[in-house]
């Protein structure tokens, strides 16, 4: 592959519509890269409200993003995400690339009102996710 | 390879409706859907419906459940980390038949008793009894200059046997609780934890009667003439069960605070053992005493 090697070499580094800072910046702040984004929803939208008192507002966020190519350093992935990507890039692109997904999550306090009317507060695990990684 | 495909797909949906089992907790009893591998929730996410009509609680019990919400989550309804007690789930229950009897005497003190029977068909088998409270309210502030002791019959009926097992006397239970009556006292919590233990994990129904008399601490039973005073009349009482709820999808605190690490705060194995030539035991003392430090 030297000759693709040094053909690549010849180009020019940085495009020239695009100024130097332009360039380096893209590579330090991605566009839309994975990451987490809120959703403050409240019961009475889910109707819910009729036996859900507590709390009034939920925010369960979620993760959305592109996942970068160098996706070990940043996100914890597992050597195998690497592997999917290049197996996305220079293989078979029916391979999905790896996905933006919740890595950790919170636990959710909830005070409800039961059939019987009976009042349950309880607490449930992995409602609020609070870490994304691409997997 | 087809068979244990097959017997992979029946483990993995096997697994899956347990799973799903406690999220219908969230759900009303009634839509339970014992067959669909999907947890409740999300069916009542799909129909957009807010659940089958639902008996309204008492609103004092439902001011002190809210009460309680606030001393145990924040206004987005994390759990707070200050607390460590064990248990995850409390239920209140209000009593669903009382016979009437007089609403409490003002003039001797002696607060409403009755029979009364609850009804603990929603605590789950997977919910374990840590604590159990009766909890009264305070219909209007009292208002003594001096403590209050009150002394508290409690008498917890035997649920009706099925004719087999000849049924054992009740249980009777007597026991002096002092109450510091103030004015911003509206509820008084009683500790019954010993006595419906063995019960609420056998029966779904408690049938109880209590009896309370009240008295000024340092005077003679209500009886001595001077110490009448006017006792504030009480409601019937709930009872609130502090429980563990060991299923999966419920919050196990003492669990994430002390097991749930990520893979980059746990000390490489290799490295640490050949810091440590002497052997392994001794790199895992090393260890424990610098994560105890």
């Amino acid at each position: 592959g030297q000759e693709t090697a040094v053909s690549e070499l010849k180009k020019p580094l940085v495009p020239a519509s695009l100024n130097m800072s332009d360039y380096v910046n893209q590579f330090l702040f991605p566009q839309n890269e994975c990451e987490l984004h809120d959703f403050r929803l409240s019961f009475s939208q889910l109707k819910w409200d009729n036996w859900i008192v507590a709390p009034h507002r939920y925010n369960p966020r979620y993760c959305k993003g592109d996942c970068p190519r160098a996706v070990r350093h940043r996100y914890g992935s597992p050597v195998h995400t690497v592997v999917q990507n290049i197996i996305y890039e220079t293989l078979d692109s029916s391979v999905p690339r790896p996905s933006c997904v919740p890595a950790k999550y919170s636990p959710l306090s909830v005070l409800t009102i039961e059939p019987d009317g009976s009042i349950a507060y309880k607490e449930y695990e992995d409602m609020i996710a609070t870490k994304c990684t691409c997997r | 390879s087809q068979a244990s495909r097959r017997e992979a797909q029946i483990a993995a949906s096997s697994e899956l409706e347990s799973e799903a089992e406690p999220w219908s907790l969230l759900q009303p009893a009634d839509r339970r859907d014992k067959s669909g591998l999907l947890p409740p929730l999300f069916k009542v996410l799909s129909d957009g419906q807010g659940g089958a009509p639902r008996l309204q609680p008492d609103s004092r019990a439902l001011q002190y459940m809210k009460k309680l919400y606030k001393e145990y989550a924040t206004k987005e309804g994390i759990p707070k980390s200050n607390r460590s007690h064990l248990y995850n789930t409390i239920r209140l229950f209000t009593p669903c038949a009382q016979h009437k009897q007089a609403l409490g005497d003002q003039v001797t003190g002696i607060l409403p008793s009755g029979n009364l029977l609850f009804n603990l068909d929603r605590v789950t088998t997977v919910e374990h009894l840590l604590k159990s409270v009766l909890l009264y309210t305070i219909n209007n502030s009292v208002s003594f200059s001096s403590p209050v002791k009150c002394v508290c019959n409690l008498v917890i009926k035997e649920p009706k046997s099925s004719g087999k097992t000849l049924s054992r006397a009740p249980h009777s239970f007597t026991f002096n609780s002092q109450f510091e009556f103030g004015k911003k006292h509206k509820w008084i919590e009683i500790d019954v934890t010993t006595l419906l233990q063995p019960l609420v994990a056998s029966n779904k129904k408690i049938h109880m009667s209590v009896n309370f008399t009240c008295m000024r601490h340092h005077l003679q039973p209500p009886l001595a003439q001077d110490g009448l005073f006017n006792m504030t009349l009480l409601v019937f009482p709930s009872l609130i069960l502090y429980l563990n709820d060991t299923s999966a999808q419920a919050y196990h605190r003492w669990y994430s605070l002390h097991y749930k690490r990520s893979p980059s705060q746990v000390p490489d194995q290799k490295s640490n053992l050949s810091a440590y030539p002497v052997g392994e035991e001794a790199a895992r003392d090393g260890r424990f005493s610098r994560h105890r430090r």
